[in-house]
């Protein structure tokens, strides 16, 4: 565990609770792709799998049970508690789209043919293309909440202090993997023209707005 | 992933 790694962990947990905060508070899930969060379900479902099998640490254990447990809680809140706010016409990517080729790619690029490794692949193809379901909501509706950029801030920099702890484990450790490393810089790249316009709207005090 | 093939990250 090293700083970079921890942070990274800090910002994803963040993220969850902003998430879940303002659906909570506003009791409304207006602006958020109910999509993408069946796809982070999905993916922490296939790659924790390993919490049955093997104990690497309390920490590890505790925080992938926190993961799936508030990735289903997020559902529940918008599929069935506050389903009346949820944006269904504007949430339509097709994420079949996504997962049938992360099927495809965890099943031909994967360092182990095994069930748990298999899937913990198909898990690190489909989290670095999950947002986009999300992204293609704000760029439909042109905006985001100030909440909804600060979570998708927060999530968005997880995986790019993810780069820096694999880089720092590279050189201090001799650690590295390559699907994760590969998947991680892809996922950050997606969320780059977002950062852009988080730095040079929302910090600024103004409403994020997708310029016309 | 240590020797036996764990993985440690999240």
């Amino acid at each position: 565990m090293n700083l970079f790694r921890l942070a990274g962990d800090l910002s994803h947990l963040l993220a969850i609770i902003i998430l879940l905060i303002k659906i909570w508070k506003t009791r409304s899930c207006a602006g958020l792709s109910g999509k993408s969060q069946i796809l982070f379900a999905l993916v922490y479902i296939t790659r924790y799998l390993d919490l049955v099998t093997t104990y690497i640490s309390l920490y590890n254990s505790f925080m992938k049970v926190i993961f799936i447990s508030t990735s289903l809680a997020t559902i529940y809140l918008m599929y069935s508690k506050f389903r009346a706010t949820y944006d269904k016409n504007h949430d339509s990517f097709r994420i079949e789209f996504l997962i049938i080729p992360c099927v495809i790619l965890s099943l031909v690029i994967n360092s182990n043919f095994t069930v748990l490794e298999v899937l913990w692949t198909f898990s690190i193809y489909l989290e670095s293309v999950a947002i986009l379901p999300q992204l293609f909501l704000v760029s439909k509706t042109g905006e985001a909440e100030s909440i909804t950029s600060h979570y998708l801030f927060a999530l968005g920099s997880y995986r790019a202090l993810y780069i820096l702890n694999w880089i720092y484990r590279y050189y201090a450790e001799g650690h590295y993997e390559l699907i994760a490393i590969f998947a991680g810089c892809v996922q950050t790249i997606l969320y780059c023209d977002f950062f852009y316009l988080y730095v040079t709207k929302v910090l600024k005090g103004k409403k994020l707005q997708l310029p016309a | 992933k240590d020797e036996f093939g764990n993985k440690d990250e999240l």
